[in-house]
């Protein structure tokens, strides 16, 4: 993970996992092209990071449970770097 | 903790309710934010004081998607709110979801339990990874009459702020591990070929065939049950199970409360001075059920639907030394009595205790 996304399915998960990751893990995206390795890696430290805190398997790859757990409701996570 | 451990200087805070739903009574709203308040209150040296129409140090609100803080909210159910550490201005700020389904109960979203969570981050804690703690970052329903703060978020909070005033410091619940050698049951019984663990408002669920065990809030499969459940047992002719509290008994069949339940235990035919059950569990093979009540136990017969005659007798005579018992099971013909951290094996063909363990023995430890 995560290698180029080849079903519509696939690209939706990643979407989803990218956008749980920012909102809650303070996870910085940059899809140019010439970032888009970095990008990769730091999505998959920021995965394992979410995967560590909920005591899942640390896997680096939106498994069945970590989706699971990314779809329950949950607390925010406010961006406080405007108001400090 | 939050980064930079903020904290109010003050210990006299302010709080003020901006607006409201109106998926609540006012009066519901205004109880909710009251009892949230009061679970942090008890347990540290803080005052709260509710303000009308000044600036307050934690301002409650009900928000729309986006709503000017950079923080926007995303519809129904994924975020349901959010709150600032302490400080000026946005500080201690708790803001909520408008499009959520806020309720003073257990569907929807309980309003009290999620601006008691949010609270726990105006004073300065961030989020738990201990699935019983109520700063854990994912809602769990817990009746709010039922609910007592967890011992994780005292200890947080506690060394934030100190101790509280009072003479005798609260304690909490804490969240049970399944190989903490120490672990007791409140009831244990099968569930469709899995065995299912009672502890307070968890369950813990082991399937024969995995090897990890699963930590549930009971609420989470059974909203309508109650925590501290304190016998249980299946009879898989019926596909049913009875669980039992003081003297009521709830029917589950397949996963759902069966309609018209609890009902009083002497339906069963327990006398009026039986207040509650300590343990059961049923023999498939004979139709008997065997239910602990103290030191004596009664069998009841699943096919007449009544207690046999003769009945109580004293555990020890049929049983052995085997103690009160806190809760019981059948599995492939033996009997598993749990007596505090012990567990006995009884052949209840040999009619003797053959093995004894640690209750935590399923567990793969």
């Amino acid at each position: 993970f995560p290698v180029a996304p080849e079903t519509e399915d696939e690209r939706k998960t990643l979407e989803f996992v990218e956008s749980y990751l920012q909102n809650f893990y303070d996870l910085q995206m940059d899809h140019h092209p010439h970032f888009k390795t970095k990008s990769e890696n730091h999505l998959v430290e920021k995965l394992k990071e979410m995967q560590a805190f909920f005591g899942l398997q640390v896997t680096g790859k939106p498994d069945l449970d970590t989706l699971e757990m990314m779809k329950k409701p949950r607390c925010g996570i406010p961006d406080i770097g405007q108001y400090m | 903790f939050t980064p930079g451990n903020p904290k109010w200087k003050r210990n006299h805070l302010t709080y003020r309710i901006l607006n409201y739903t109106p998926k609540m009574r006012k009066a519901d709203v205004d109880e909710a934010v009251q009892k949230a308040i009061s679970v942090w209150s008890n347990v540290i040296p803080l005052t709260f004081q509710k303000v009308e129409d000044k600036e307050a140090d934690i301002k409650i609100s009900f928000a729309y998607r986006d709503h000017r803080d950079n923080s926007p909210f995303d519809g129904p159910n994924g975020q349901l709110a959010h709150a600032f550490q302490p400080g000026e201005g946005y500080g201690g700020d708790v803001h909520l979801d408008e499009e959520e389904a806020w309720t003073k109960d257990g569907t929807g979203y309980n309003l009290f339990l999620v601006i008691a969570h949010e609270l726990g981050h105006s004073l300065g804690l961030s989020h738990s990874n201990d699935p019983g703690a109520l700063m854990y970052p994912a809602y769990s329903y817990t009746d709010p009459s039922e609910f007592h703060l967890p011992q994780d978020d005292i200890d947080g909070i506690q060394a934030i702020y100190g101790h509280s005033n009072t003479t005798v410091q609260p304690t909490g619940p804490t969240t049970p591990q399944a190989c903490d050698p120490n672990l007791t049951f409140d009831a244990v019984t099968t569930l469709r070929g899995e065995i299912i663990f009672f502890k307070g408002r968890y369950m813990l669920r082991k399937h024969p065939a995995r090897a990890e065990t699963e930590l549930n809030f009971i609420s989470l499969f059974w909203p309508k049950l109650p925590s501290e459940i304190q016998a249980a047992y299946e009879n898989v002719e019926r596909d049913e199970v009875l669980l039992f509290k003081e003297d009521k008994y709830w029917v589950l069949r397949g996963y759902d409360i069966a309609p018209g339940y609890p009902k009083p235990i002497y339906r069963l035919g327990f006398p009026k001075t039986v207040k509650r059950v300590n343990a059961v569990y049923s023999d498939e093979t004979t139709g008997k059920t065997y239910f602990f009540v103290a030191d004596r136990y009664w069998r009841y017969d699943e096919n007449k639907r009544s207690m046999d005659p003769g009945y109580p007798r004293k555990i020890v005579s049929h049983f052995g030394k085997i103690g009160r018992v806190d809760a019981a099971f059948q599995k492939d013909g033996y009997v598993y009595f749990f007596h505090g951290k012990t567990q006995f094996q009884f052949d209840p063909h040999a009619k003797r205790i053959v093995g004894q363990m640690e209750s935590i023995s399923w567990f793969n430890c």
